[in-house]
């Protein structure tokens, strides 16, 4: 996965 | 994914099921805030803008549908089924809820990661969310009584903020560049807002008694 993210979260 | 990641979800989709099991099938709304309900579909409105421009799996986009949808069928429920809305305690459930909303507006045009609008947004329901919970906190205070499907729906939202904390601090420590000052303050906050009830939930089962708020 694309670190640093943290729109992959819900 | 890790682990926590996926419980937290995982309780947070089955906190979203036990109140659709509660209302759906015994047709009761009982103890539950629908200015609450109605802040978390206003959360989720906000939050997946970019539900259709953005995709990251199918994963994401079915959770993001069951949550928008699930937030939205709830109020509807109890603004408008015939029976479940009898049920609904207007009385008990009197917070000026959408006066929730223009501090976290505010809060997220001057505090946030890109000056955007979906970014504003995205923010936005960030804020909202930590407190949406509050109005249902209130009621419950009011009601005192809780019945069994409204006290697990509660412990299944905190558990589900409790473990997004701990898949935050994870991925602290397995990603690069995973910093994100905005989600963690909020989350904290609105992880703290159960605590009082967590305390009391914890007591009710060691004891084996009917979950009740002190007055």
């Amino acid at each position: 996965s694309i670190s640093g993210d943290s729109k992959d979260e819900l | 994914m890790n682990i926590f990641r996926l419980a937290g979800d995982m309780t947070h989709l089955a906190s979203v099921l036990v109140l659709l099991l509660k209302i759906h099938t015994i047709k009761s709304c009982a103890g539950i805030s629908l200015k609450t309900q109605e802040l978390f579909a206003i959360v989720f409105l906000t939050r997946y803008l970019d539900l259709f421009t953005n995709f990251i799996s199918i994963y994401n986009t079915i959770m993001k549908l069951i949550f928008l949808g699930s937030s939205f069928s709830i109020v509807w429920y109890i603004r408008r089924h015939r029976v479940v809305r009898r049920s609904y305690d207007k009385d008990q459930d009197t917070f000026r809820h959408f006066f929730l909303m223009w501090p976290c507006l505010i809060l997220a045009i001057f505090i946030n990661e890109k000056f955007t609008l979906k970014e504003v947004m995205w923010t936005f329901s960030i804020y909202l969310e930590a407190i949406a919970i509050l109005p249902q906190l209130v009621m419950l205070q009011r009601t005192r009584n809780i019945d069994n499907l409204t006290g697990q729906y509660i412990f299944l939202l905190g558990a589900y903020r409790a473990f997004y904390i701990l898949n935050w601090i994870y991925r602290y420590f397995t990603e690069e560049h995973y910093v994100h000052w905005i989600t963690w303050v909020a989350g904290v906050i609105q992880t703290l807002l159960y605590g009082d009830f967590f305390y009391y939930y914890f007591q009710s089962w060691k004891n084996n008694v009917k979950l009740e708020l002190p007055a």
